[in-house]
């Protein structure tokens, strides 16, 4: 089973197409093994990305550097999931 | 004993077998009302099975509501609030005035788990998988973005060619067997008047069209009925919805299931991203699955109440 140890979800705010492109070249590059969990739209709605434990340094020097601002929705994903696998073990019993 | 006892928690997410069984269940409680249905099969060869709500023993084909949920395998909300819908609408039934009259009109069909495969996967390996678990030949890459491969204006704007991506639309319209088995099915019953189909997050109404910007014929009409609905939603707690067109309300989108339906004379077509904005995302604690399978239901009665007062 996949395990998300240390990834995290940033909400990135963008404020027009320019950032937009900015973005969508950072979320396209295989290497940062980015998973989009809302994507960019030209509709000024924020964008929420799954950033591995990996790319965190990368990921937040290409955001400082663009100017782009951003905030830390979930912190520890895998903390989240043990939770759901808890319950969802103790409600199968 | 066991059936009227009722084990199954609403509160909390399932597998794909529990899921199953509950549709029996609930069928099995409700035998004058309600049918497992199996319309098609999976990829990896699971059923998928319907509910069907009739108040007639199946003699024609009258006008009928399609309520569709899983597509995305991760959006586990969605799933979760569509079982707890089928309970209620059965438990409903003869009870509240509204889903009785609804129920004397029309059938309700709903499908909880419209990519088998992909919920399974995101119990079993990745609980973040989206898409369909087809294999594309040529690549390393599996699955298809199941709500990219319906046949309206398909591999159009907002989808992708590359069987690496997200929102990858496959090799051609219907190529996944599990979007191909509801095509086939609304097309032979011909007689659906409402589509809707369950997805989170972001706690959104939203009508056609998401392949263009040009408006849809009915868009005055959709938008209206999808205001009164999540007027109806946010009365229950609060929780606000926004409303629009899929195309400018969140991104361009082609190949999806509502754009189909409304272009093959399905009118009432709507998606429901539902809760949350994004604090747990994807990830929302099963606390919330009432709260939210209650609220969402109050605007879906409404969409189903206006669909029964204005059959075309």
């Amino acid at each position: 089973r996949e395990k998300f140890f240390g990834d995290q979800v940033f909400r990135i705010n963008v404020r027009n197409g320019d950032e937009i492109s900015k973005l969508s070249q950072l979320v396209s590059s295989d290497n940062l093994k980015l998973n989009v969990w809302k994507s960019p739209s030209t509709f000024s709605r924020p964008v929420d990305v799954l950033v591995p434990s990996v790319s965190l340094q990368p990921v937040k020097s290409f955001l400082k550097s663009q100017g782009l601002e951003y905030s830390v929705t979930i912190k520890d994903l895998q903390a989240l999931l043990d939770n759901e696998d808890e319950e969802m073990q103790h409600n199968e019993g | 004993q066991e059936r009227s006892s009722n084990k199954f928690n609403y509160g909390a997410y399932h597998s794909l077998e529990a899921i199953y069984r509950e549709m029996d269940s609930i069928a099995g409680d409700f035998p004058k009302l309600a049918t497992r249905v199996k319309i098609g099969h999976s990829f990896e060869h699971r059923p998928m099975y319907v509910l069907k709500f009739s108040t007639t023993e199946g003699r024609r084909r009258r006008p009928a509501i399609w309520l569709n949920a899983g597509i995305h395998s991760r959006e586990w909300i969605s799933q979760a609030t569509a079982i707890w819908t089928a309970r209620k609408i059965a438990s409903d039934y003869g009870k509240d005035p509204a889903i009785t009259t609804i129920l004397e009109k029309m059938d309700i069909f709903l499908l909880p788990v419209a990519n088998p495969d992909g919920y399974v996967y995101t119990q079993t390996r990745n609980r973040l998988w989206r898409k369909t678990r087809s294999v594309n030949p040529g690549s390393r890459c599996i699955g298809v973005d199941p709500n990219r491969n319906w046949n309206a204006s398909f591999a159009g704007q907002g989808a992708s060619d590359n069987p690496c991506s997200e929102i990858y639309h496959g090799p051609h319209a219907n190529s996944e067997v599990e979007v191909k088995s509801v095509v086939d099915f609304i097309q032979e019953h011909g007689n659906f008047k409402c589509f809707i189909d369950l997805h989170s997050y972001s706690q959104l109404l939203m009508y056609p069209y998401g392949y263009t910007v040009k408006k849809a014929p009915d868009a005055d009409e959709l938008d209206e009925v999808a205001r009164c609905a999540a007027k109806a939603l946010a009365s229950l707690s609060g929780t606000t919805y926004q409303v629009g067109p899929t195309c400018t309300t969140v991104y361009p989108a082609s190949g999806s299931s509502v754009d189909w339906a409304y272009d093959h004379g399905i009118k009432y077509a709507f998606t429901f991203e539902l809760r949350d904005t994004g604090h747990y995302g994807f990830l929302l604690p099963a606390n919330q699955i009432i709260p939210t399978a209650e609220e969402t239901w109050l605007g879906l009665k409404t969409i189903m109440e206006h669909v029964r007062n204005n059959l075309y």
